[in-house]
């Protein structure tokens, strides 16, 4: 059997593969690739999260399962992925990423793009990720190795959503990844624009202050120029950085929050 | 002529290499390296950047240079790099980037490891640097082909400075860069802390309001830990983040401040 052939029947169970990307890095998009799939778990859902960052893979840490690691089939190269928090009937939400594999979470992995896409290639076809509705790929930065990889291997029936935050820096960096997408003959689900606007209260005289640290409308002015839906923005929220670093991601806490229908 | 001798010659007018890099993306590297090539500038020494980011290529846009394109020499493969701000008797920042072979800036750069490395080899080995005190190299994020190309390229009389924010996601992958730096044998100048805390002044009743934003302190305990200098900390501030889109980097218009001294 081919290795194609083989990543073919290991993901002949799974529904819907969602890509995550954005072009440029610390947007946001391990936050939101994170709490997509607490959100579609909590409906019920089969869901699992493949962290694509090879060099710099940040799922574990933000699901809390540092500590934990995917087990291997006696006798056999097929590995289960590690199971993370259970929000339902669906089952736990099963997670795989180079950092389960690394001896301590400050050795580098100082690899080239052959040896990241056979590690791409090898979390995917020697994976028992089993029945799921979703599959959610959490991506690097960049439209190099590990993105082409990620949009060769995931077929059909997938998406990609783009994280954005409202800066000129990020958006330009936005454009070329959708520009990607629709070159690689993608479905673009649209754009997230994270991070837009600050909200903060006086703690003398109660007023609300709204910042625009980060400027806004970049993510949806980059939408409507690409023809791309706009899929909303989220603000930044002190819960959503201190969640992220502790485990627990924001989406767990607060559902109903505006941040959550984005 | 090998490259590598090619390269050495091309790079034998540069007294000092910096790399400016960091594992995770978004943290502040361009606009460290930017304002850190215009704070030499400034006092009068001959400066380069070189843009490493070869898929996100943002250090043209941070200094208002988009529009610009390098010259060829007529019959030969040199180049000359493009004319930045000229600020002092120095001369003007030479800078190379992708940015510039873009058709445009919305083109993706869908290129695997050994185009990149080509790419980086050529703007070292084919550019007239001619005689420069500080070479700045701005890294993409993650710790695979560029980061490696550069780290093995700069060789002597070289140092590497790492920027971080405050979370644990972006330490976590600083660590990881330190790590590999030692391990290529550099010198690691320093870690500086961005992002560290935003200070708000309420409309209403003037009072300052300090946010913890990213929190803070995550950089200054990595530093300690890892046994390597700790450079400072650059609060948020929305000028800094507005220069960056308009091309006027932070440190031009406010040299004094205390960000300046990181
Ligand atoms: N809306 C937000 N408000 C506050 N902090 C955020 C928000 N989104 C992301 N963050 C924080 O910003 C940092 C970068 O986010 P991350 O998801 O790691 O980005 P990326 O995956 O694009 O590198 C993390 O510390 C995260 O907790
Ligand atoms: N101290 C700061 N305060 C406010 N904004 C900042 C600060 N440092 C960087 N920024 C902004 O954050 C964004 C990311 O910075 P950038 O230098 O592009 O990061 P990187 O090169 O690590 O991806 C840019 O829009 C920049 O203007
Ligand atoms: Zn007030």
């Amino acid at each position: 059997m081919t290795e194609m052939e083989q990543i073919n029947l290991m993901m002949g169970g799974v529904k819907h593969k969602i890509i995550v990307c954005s072009g440029k890095g610390g947007v946001g998009k391990t936050t939101v690739a994170v709490n997509l799939a607490i959100a579609l778990a909590i409906k019920g859902l089969k869901v699992g999260i493949l962290d694509v960052d090879i060099t710099g893979p940040n799922v574990p840490k933000m699901l809390n399962l540092e500590e934990e690691r995917p087990t291997v089939k006696p006798g056999s190269k097929i590995f289960n992925p590690v199971s993370g928090p259970m929000l339902s009937s669906g089952g736990p939400i099963k997670v795989m990423s180079m950092a389960f594999l690394l001896e301590t979470p400050d050795t580098p992995v100082i690899w080239r793009g052959p040896l990241k896409m056979k590690a791409i290639r090898q979390f995917i076809a020697e994976g028992d990720w089993g029945e799921l509705d979703y599959l959610i790929l959490d991506l690097p930065p960049g439209t190099s190795d590990e993105t082409l990889d990620a949009m060769q291997l995931v077929g059909d029936n997938s998406g990609v959503v783009i994280v954005t935050t409202p800066q000129e820096v990020a958006t330009m960096d936005a454009r070329k990844t959708i520009n990607m997408s629709k070159a690689m003959k993608l479905n673009v689900v649209g754009i997230i624009e994270n991070m837009s606007g600050l909200t903060v209260k006086c703690p003398k005289c109660e007023e609300e202050i709204k910042i625009d640290l980060f400027g806004s409308g970049g993510g949806e002015k980059a939408a409507k120029e690409l023809d791309v839906p706009f899929l909303g923005k989220v603000p930044i929220e002190h819960k959503i950085m201190q969640q992220g670093d502790k485990g627990v991601p924001f989406l767990i806490s607060n559902p109903d929050s505006v941040s959550a229908s984005a």
